[in-house]
Formats: C-alpha cells, structure tokens, sequence
C-alpha cells in the first residue's frame, strides 16, 4: 500500500525570493516511521 | 436509353433474407466501431501502443476476488497456542519490531488482527516543530518533489501521472481555481482565487463562546478547545456521537496534541483563520509538492495525520488493485490513477492539503476513523457500485465532511493523530 501526500507549500525558488520555502529533508528510497520529519518550511 | 428502359424486361426474385440481415448488421458494427473510436479519439485501424504490457497480464487476473478471499482467509482465527509461532514467523520474514507491539501476541485472533496492530504509546514520537511535515506511516519514500505547471506528478524513472487523474477532477469551482492559480505561478491569480468571493476566507467562523471555551457547532454538540485537538476526553464521550473516531478505544491513543497545535485553535478559536487556512502573507508565491511513501507487507500499516489541517471531502476511486510495489510502480505508468483509492482533500496553513491512500492486491480495504460509511474493496457491493457509476460516467463517489464545528467545516486533524489504516484483503 502506498501514502501519497499533494500539498501546497511556499515557493523556494532559491533566487531568494520566497525565502524559507518548503524543502524536502529526505532522500529517495529512505525509510522513514510515522511522526519523523520529511520536509519543512 | 428509353427503349432500353421501355423494351428492357423487369424479372422479380427473392434476395435471400440472411444477405440483408448481414448487411444491416454490418452497418450497425461498422457504426459502433466508429463511435468508440471517436470517443477514444482513435482513428479506427490506426496502431496504438496499448501500454504496459504486466497491466494487460495482471488486468486478466480476478485481482478483487483474490484481494477479497485473501483477506477472508487471513481472518480466520488462529488457535491461541499457534499465535506466537505464527506471528513471529511473520515477523521474522517481514521484518517485524515485535517490541513495539502494543498488545502481546496472544491477543491478536488472526493475521488480519496482527497486521491492523497499534504500536505501544510513545513508539513513535512526533516531530513538534511548528512547520514540519512529518511521515504519514512507517515505510520508504519512493519519490518525492514539486509539481511544476504541467500537472504532471513526474517521477525520476519516468512514471508520471497526472494530478488530476490522482486526486480527482470534479473539483468545487474554488478549489480548481487555485490548484490551477498555483501551478500557473501567479501570486496574483492564486490571491484572488483564495481570496475571492468563494474562496477561503469567506468561509464564516461560527461562534466562539467564551464562557464554556467551547465551539457550537452545526449539530449543537459542543465540543471543547481540547477535544477539538486530541480528541474527547472522558466527560464528553457520553455526550456526543463519535465523529472524530470509529470507536471510543481509538480516541484514547490518539497522541496529545502539540503545543502549537492549542496555540493554532486559540487563534482559530479566537477568529483568526489564518493558522489554519492561508497564512498572512497572501503574495508569498507557492507551489505544489507531492511525496510518495511505499509501506512494505511488514510496516506498521495505520497511518496518521502529516500536519495540522481540515479535511473537507473524500474521494473513493473503486480501480483495480494491482501490486504497488516498487518494482511495478517504477514500470507501470500512472498506476496509482488505476489502483482503488481514497483521497483526502483539505486545507493547511499553506493552502491546499491531500492525501491519498493507494490500496493494493493484499491489502485492498482501506479504513479512515471518522468516516463510517466508506466502504472499499467490498467484491459484491463495489461490482455494483462500479456499473452504476460507469453508468453516471462518474469516476469516484465523493463525500463531504459536516466536521465537528462549522468554524471548520471538516475534519480537523492534529499533527500525528490516527487517521485510519490499511487492512488486509
């Protein structure tokens, strides 16, 4: 079975604009358990 | 030619019947054929690659009924001196922690039992930063990123599909406003569908009384700012309907709230919707994200709430219920768009929320605490169902959450609460 999370979250498109965007703290194929975080703003 | 047709003479005979039947019948083939083709937008006769060649292999297998006796199998219930062995062989070949299982293992009937465990409190401790996303369940992350303007949710091997196919597209007039605001990058446009008549804020707060520190809500249950959070404590449970859990036991391991998730209700509970709906600063520009995270037969398979949010509506898609591991995920394109699934679609502080749960061959029933009537991979029922939607040319029926307070208008989930989980067969 699989999760799939489809969010909105703000930009960070690195020109630094849209400072503190959401980004993603996890590689592919990384094991992950339920409350660990995966990404933040 | 007026002699020949005065002179010519005119000799009647019987066509045989079956030539005409053959004729008409011809034409009436010939015209079906053509109509399907233009629906599919084919050109009859032209080649058309017929996608993946396991979907054709696998799409011939009876996957529902196999889901559906494979989960009946695994609830028959086991002889108690048998529970330990079996569980631990189980556990030996999936790769179970039996530490973290919450009841010992003679408690557990069958493997349907087992693979639906709880985890014992405090197994897994949740993230409390105020911004973070946490994982939904125990398991790997297979693909994670941001939606660009296609739509498209591109993998890394080349498995895309598009957004809409997963989550759905009869979308309400505001929602599909600004998914396609945000993904068209237009700070301005995604404003003013946010912002505009229709859009969030308009949703009106209902009312906060400050005597009782408590929300009336539609059905004139009232719930307090805590129950709100972590679900009913003792005192209320007597007083109203179960709406946040299936049973009263699931409202006790809910995990407690977090601390900025109190902070949010007062602020929600004072009027400020920003927490919960689009933060302040409106012209911060955002994006769609996504994250696909594969639970394995041996994971722990209930899965909780990623962020404080309100779930406004279920999707039910009845598909099939292919493998979703991640060999064929990487070779079957779209195929979380063909599989039965649940989408849950809300708001966060950022905006838009989803979450969709993909069920498989082995695992086809999905459950989701506070919503009694979903019911997935039913084999009769859905069969019916299925005819009756093709029939309405609906893809997914939909249900809207009442929620437990207006001020919301859905489900409202704290970071780390149980949503629901997957069940065998």
């Amino acid at each position: 079975s699989t999760v799939v999370l489809v969010f909105e979250a703000p930009a960070n498109d690195g020109q630094g604009e849209g400072k503190g965007g959401f980004r993603f703290t996890v590689k592919r194929g990384q094991t992950v358990k339920v409350g660990e975080a995966i990404g933040g703003v | 030619l007026a002699s020949a047709w005065k002179n010519t003479k005119t000799e009647w005979y019987w066509i045989p019947a079956g030539l005409g039947v053959a004729v008409v019948g011809f034409v009436q083939i010939r015209k079906r054929t053509n109509a399907a083709a233009q629906e599919r937008h084919v050109e009859p006769g032209e080649v058309r690659p017929m996608g993946a060649w396991q979907v054709h292999v696998m799409s011939t297998l009876p996957l529902k009924a196999l889901s559906y006796y494979w989960g009946k199998f695994n609830e028959i219930p086991l002889p108690v001196w048998l529970r330990p062995a079996g569980f631990k062989l189980y556990s030996f070949i999936f790769g179970v922690n039996l530490d973290e299982v919450e009841q010992p293992l003679t408690e557990y009937r069958n493997l349907a039992e087992f693979f639906y465990r709880r985890l014992k409190p405090g197994a897994r401790p949740i993230d409390e930063r105020h911004n973070v996303v946490v994982s939904p369940a125990d398991g790997k992350v297979l693909q994670f990123g941001e939606i660009r303007s296609t739509g498209q949710v591109e993998q890394v091997k080349g498995m895309t599909y598009s957004l809409d196919a997963l989550l759905g597209t009869q979308q309400t007039p505001n929602d599909a406003a600004v998914a396609h605001a945000v993904l068209s990058e237009d700070p301005q446009a995604t404003t003013a569908a946010r912002f505009g008549p229709g859009g969030d804020s308009d949703k009106t707060a209902a009312v906060y009384s400050d005597t009782h520190k408590e929300f009336a809500n539609v059905n004139g249950i009232s719930y307090t700012l805590p129950d709100l959070l972590s679900g009913p404590s003792e005192n209320t449970k007597k007083q109203k309907r179960s709406w946040f859990f299936r049973k009263s036991e699931d409202a006790s391991t809910t995990p407690s709230s977090t601390v900025d998730d109190v902070t949010v209700a007062a602020d929600l509970a004072s009027g400020q919707l920003s927490s919960w709906f689009a933060p302040g600063d409106a012209h911060q520009q955002r994006r769609l994200f996504f994250a696909v995270i594969y639970l394995a037969p041996g994971d722990y398979h209930r899965f909780h709430s990623p962020v404080p949010w309100v779930v406004e509506r279920r999707r039910h898609f009845a598909g099939e219920l292919y493998s979703v591991s991640p060999y064929l995920q990487n070779r079957l394109p779209g195929l979380f768009t063909l599989n039965e699934r649940v989408v849950l679609l809300g708001r966060w502080r950022h905006g838009m929320y989803s979450m969709t749960l993909v069920g498989a061959t082995n695992v086809g029933s999905i459950k989701i605490n506070f919503d009694r009537e979903l019911q997935t991979n039913s084999f009769v029922k859905l069969a019916e169902q299925e005819k009756e939607m093709q029939k309405e040319g609906i893809s997914f029926e939909e249900a809207t959450y009442r929620g437990a307070s207006a001020l919301l208008g859905g489900q409202p989930l704290t970071k780390g609460a149980e949503v629901g989980g997957f069940n065998l067969g």
